[in-house]
């Protein structure tokens, strides 16, 4: 199982729909300060069902969705969109492409997916789990963030091996 | 439940310590729980001596220290139980460029068995990437993707820089 | 003390709102004290903007953008009240590179009024200093102070680097 | 009055008696990671005053005492000067040279010293009142707290305003 590509839609920054094409091996995203990397990162934690508004550095749920911009209007919606390849079976469901996919509209309504079919983030994280991406402590790094392994407490680094068992 | 993590910690931490000697080219690094407790309840310390140094307290080492010593962990439960993708946003922004060579090569040996996002403003990590994505804001505020090198389209990647730069 | 505290308030806040302008090449910024409580007790808000983009909480701003308005901030409060020394340790870490150019550009403008230690690893930051010192461990775990480059040693300063890089 | 050297004997990873010349303008302090570049930073806010053993990265006071190498024994007593010049009589003293000095032995005696003649730290905080040194909360940024200003609460924030009042 692996990802084959990221889909945000009034996401942030990301007020048109944007599409990265995830190859097997290293990808590397750059741009300038302000142009909207660490975004991405918040979109994938968001759709695999990130919680807490503070780790997506917004204080309102609808922090996340479009605002605009001194020559655009806000957006109503956010939707991101994950598509795996599971050709190999590695996710315990029926599919050869799985796709996860979160939505947030103004209102406060929000909803998952799993190839657009409604579904609870209890589903999503039952797909999940044990895959590794169930708990991201150790496969996202979030910018500033590499010192937060280390000074944690001693009992929630005994976590990381828990995950890992 | 106990077994399980008793063998994973038995396995993460002969990789911890093998990475960790590769990345700092010497030195000494280990993890030890604390045996008093149940397994399941006692904590994970993080020892990590620099090579020629002598041993001390983690919160002692360096900016650029720490954040190695935090790589060799992430890349230690990978070898154990790899996730399907990693996103790192900017973990090479405290090293300096010998390290962040050793953490490239590094990369490159793991990249065939996981999908690795990177988030980077140095040149070295860049050239290493299978793929690049630029994300800009030509129109200000909104965030698009721009250019797309595929290693396979660029057969001859940029010179990594010398690390004496 | 109250006067006092308006007066530096009024004078720090305009330098905020110009350097600021300065550093992002345009946008807003201000320094908004709560005026119900008495000035003694109050907070003081920071309010920034960057070019183009919609105003909204400080929390949203990126890494980068988050550092420059930081600067921003300690460059109007040295403005009204210079401290001898300031010693900066890898503020430039979360920079791109032409932010970094325009960061260097200020420091240099106010580095005749008071004497400015700047710890880095990017090279032009380094270039732009009047004396570089090397610290080195040749003797593993020793911490010794090598080379040293005066300005006016070294007529030529290297060719800072251009900005696209 | 500005800072003319910066000595160090057993702080930290300076073992040996090393001296920095500070001229006016820009001093970059460069060098590969864990060679001792923030162990300056910290002998300096040491020197100043700093009383909290964990805003100097260690645990017991003896940590910032040379604690010796695969190839050197511990030294017994950590010294740091600072010395400026007052030609222009901005420090309170009749000297046209002033050094400040702190000194500690591993047996936990410690003592502060004004041109060699032992003094209380009341004594140093009263000399340099005013100057802006006092309060360094903004002419020493640390090693990744860029972002400590903005995180800080309003009230906290205010105290920057009347720092520079
Ligand atoms: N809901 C939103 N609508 C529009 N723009 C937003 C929204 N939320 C955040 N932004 C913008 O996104 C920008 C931050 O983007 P991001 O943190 O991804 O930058 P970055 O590329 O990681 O930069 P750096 O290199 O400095 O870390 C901010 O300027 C902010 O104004
Ligand atoms: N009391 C001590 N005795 C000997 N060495 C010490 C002592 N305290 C700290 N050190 C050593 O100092 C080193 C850290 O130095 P420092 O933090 O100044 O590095 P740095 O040059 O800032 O590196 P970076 O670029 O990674 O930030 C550590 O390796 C640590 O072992
Ligand atoms: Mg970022
Ligand atoms: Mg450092």
């Amino acid at each position: 199982m692996y990802l084959k590509k990221l889909e945000l839609n009034g996401f942030k920054s990301f007020a048109d729909k944007t599409t990265l094409e995830i190859l097997p091996g290293v990808t590397s995203i750059v741009g300038p300060n302000g142009c909207g990397k660490t975004n991405i990162v918040d979109a994938i934690s968001w759709v695999l069902g990130e919680q807490r508004i503070r780790m997506l550095r917004g204080y309102k749920m609808e922090d996340i969705i479009f605002n605009g911009t001194s020559g655009r209007q806000p957006i109503g919606m956010a939707e991101v969109t994950l598509t795996f390849d599971n050709s190999d079976g590695g996710l315990p469901i029926e599919y050869s492409e799985v796709s996860i996919t979160r939505r947030i509209y103004r209102s406060g309504e929000s909803g998952y997916y799993i190839n657009k079919k409604a579904c609870r983030l209890k589903d999503i994280n039952e797909l999940l789990l044990g895959t590794g991406l169930g708990n991201r402590s150790y496969s996202l790094v979030g910018q500033g963030r590499i010192d937060q392994i280390l000074q944690a407490r001693p009992e929630e680094r005994r976590k990381l091996l828990e995950e890992a068992a | 439940a106990r077994e399980k993590l008793q063998v994973t910690y038995d396995i993460v931490r002969k990789h911890f310590q093998d990475i960790f000697q590769h990345l700092f080219g010497g030195g000494k690094a280990d993890l030890i729980l604390d045996i008093e407790k149940d397994i399941l309840e006692s904590g994970l310390d993080i020892i990590a001596q620099p090579p020629g140094k002598k041993l001390s307290h983690i919160s002692l080492l360096s900016g650029g220290e720490r954040a190695l010593t935090t790589i060799a962990l992430i890349f230690a439960l990978f070898k154990v139980q790899p996730s399907p993708f990693y996103i790192l946003d900017e973990i090479d922004a405290p090293l300096d460029e010998a390290n962040i060579g050793r953490f490239v090569n590094l990369l490159k040996t793991l990249a065939s068995e996981a999908q690795f996002l990177i988030i980077t403003h140095n040149k070295l990590s860049i050239s290493e990437a299978d793929i690049l994505y630029g994300i800009t804001m030509e129109e200000s505020g909104v965030s698009k993707v721009v250019s797309v090198r595929l290693a396979a389209a660029a057969p001859k990647k940029p010179e990594p820089l010398p690390a004496d730069k």
